[in-house]
């Protein structure tokens, strides 16, 4: 564990967190993509489901736990309790042009060839693009609530911190995970344009709004 | 060392 991936860990949380903060006090999920939260589920359940048979510590368990059952929870908020807010018009993004190919390159990228490796990599990949509905929607309807930018930011950061995270272990450790570091900067990119509006407007205290 | 990474990242 270094200072990078800690900090990491702790921004994904608390991108999390901010999330349920925005559904529970708005009593709505308005602009939050359901099928985004639907990927995020299949991520952590093809990768976390590891806790029956791999134990790295406490943290990494709790952890583990904390987001398959968080994000269940926002899935059954969306589809159950605050469903009349949820508007599924304006979340039009084709997800089996995600999962198809995520399923192709992790069945030829993948450290073993085992169903355990093979939905590590899928797991893997697919995060990377997991968000892009959600962008597709913000991008779509051009603006977005303050807190709705500052979950897609904690998300954002939490990617970014990963990646001195690794230089660091390549360093200090000699590890290198080319599938883990590929995907980690690609999902990264993908906040670019996002990080630029946040930092530029939201944070000055602006509305989030897109260019038309 | 091991070809397969300890993942023991989240």
């Amino acid at each position: 564990m270094n200072l990078f991936r800690l900090l990491g860990d702790l921004s994904h949380l608390a991108s999390i967190l901010v999330l349920l903060h925005k559904i529970q006090t708005s009593r709505s999920c308005r602009g939050i993509s359901f099928k985004t939260q639907a990927l995020y589920v299949a991520v952590f359940v093809a990768r976390y489901l590891d806790l029956f048979w791999r134990y790295i510590s406490l943290y990494n368990s709790a952890m583990k736990v904390f987001f398959i059952g968080s994000s269940c929870y926002i899935l059954y908020l969306m589809k159950y309790r605050y469903r009349p807010t949820n508007d599924p018009s304006i979340d039009t993004f084709r997800i089996e042009y995600l999962l198809v190919p995520c399923a192709i390159l992790s069945l030829i990228f993948n450290y073993n060839f085992m169903p355990t490796e093979i939905l590590w990599s899928f797991s893997i990949f697919l995060e990377s693009v997991a968000i892009l509905p959600q962008l597709f929607m913000l991008q779509r309807t051009g603006e977005a609530e303050a807190i709705t930018t500052h979950y897609l930011a904690a998300l954002g950061i939490y990617r970014a911190l990963y990646i001195p995270n690794w230089i660091y272990r390549y360093f200090t450790e000699g590890v290198i995970d080319p599938i883990a570091v590929t995907a980690g900067i690609v999902q990264t990119g993908l906040y670019l344009d996002f990080f630029y509006v946040y930092f530029t407007k939201v944070l000055q205290g602006q509305k989030f709004e897109l260019p038309a | 060392g091991n070809p397969v990474p300890q993942h023991d990242e989240l």
